[in-house]
């Protein structure tokens, strides 16, 4: 039967709960394994900033919506983190293969990588149970929609841009509703957010230019 | 995901986008 928009809902939820059931709070063997062939071991500094990650998510969850729902960012939270821990062993094994590399030190220590893959899980188990309340018609989010989470983990929109297709490749069990709401995330970052001043949009359309020799001709009229 | 545009081309990973190659 066609679904109602409450059972679209339900079924997305489902399938996170299915596809985390079987996920890890904390790093699996298998990037521990990663973890130790990496020139400098990131496992520390990993597990450390999914911590402080943590405390900033859950005031600023409980500062929107209410010390009574303290528990709820606490476990939205969690469920979070494990989708993170999931995308990033798919992300390096697809990476092993593409490129033949084991050691992924300089990724696996790069600060902006880390967060912006947290911040699309956490956008994720968000807009999934955004869905299903306002489906519901329960308002008990106040607008915790993007680019709240964003906001809140201090990331350029251009970042969180960066890592989405390579996580939607990732995660093959997303639904439809779910890569349609990261799909809507990067047409708002792409028509606006990426805009503002202090994005690295910028940066790199300067260092292309460079790259590409552009920057000593004088600029058509029309730019 | 068939619905999902991909745009990244051949040699374009989660490496080369966050400059770690």
């Amino acid at each position: 039967p066609p679904q109602t928009p409450v059972r679209a809902a339900m079924n997305t939820i489902q399938q996170l709960m299915i596809i985390l059931n079987s996920a890890s709070d904390i790093p699996s063997d298998n990037l521990l394994f990663y973890f130790n062939n990496c020139t400098v071991n990131p496992h520390e500094s990993i597990v450390k900033r999914v911590e402080n990650m943590g405390i900033i998510f859950k005031n600023k969850f409980a500062e929107a919506v209410g010390q009574g729902c303290a528990e709820i960012g606490s476990q939205r939270y969690k469920i979070g983190v494990r989708l993170y821990y999931r995308v990033m062993e798919s992300l390096l094994k697809s990476e092993e293969k593409r490129l033949s590399v084991h050691n992924f030190s300089k990724l696996l220590n790069n600060d902006v990588f880390h967060i912006s893959l947290l911040a699309c899980a956490l956008e994720l188990v968000m807009a999934t149970y955004a869905s299903r309340n306002a489906s519901q018609n329960v308002n008990v989010e106040t607008d915790l929609s993007f680019p709240w989470i964003i906001n809140i983990l201090d990331l350029k929109a251009f970042e969180l841009y960066m890592i989405v297709e390579s996580f939607i490749k990732a995660e093959p069990s997303l639904t439809r509703e779910m890569i349609k709401h990261l799909e809507c995330c990067e047409h708002k970052i792409m028509e606006s957010l990426a805009w503002q001043s202090n994005s690295p949009l910028f940066e790199l359309i300067k260092q292309s230019k460079d790259r590409e020799g552009q920057a000593d001709e004088p600029e058509p009229a029309n730019y | 995901t068939q619905d999902y545009h991909f745009g990244l081309e051949e040699g374009e990973g989660i490496s080369e986008l966050f400059d770690c190659d």
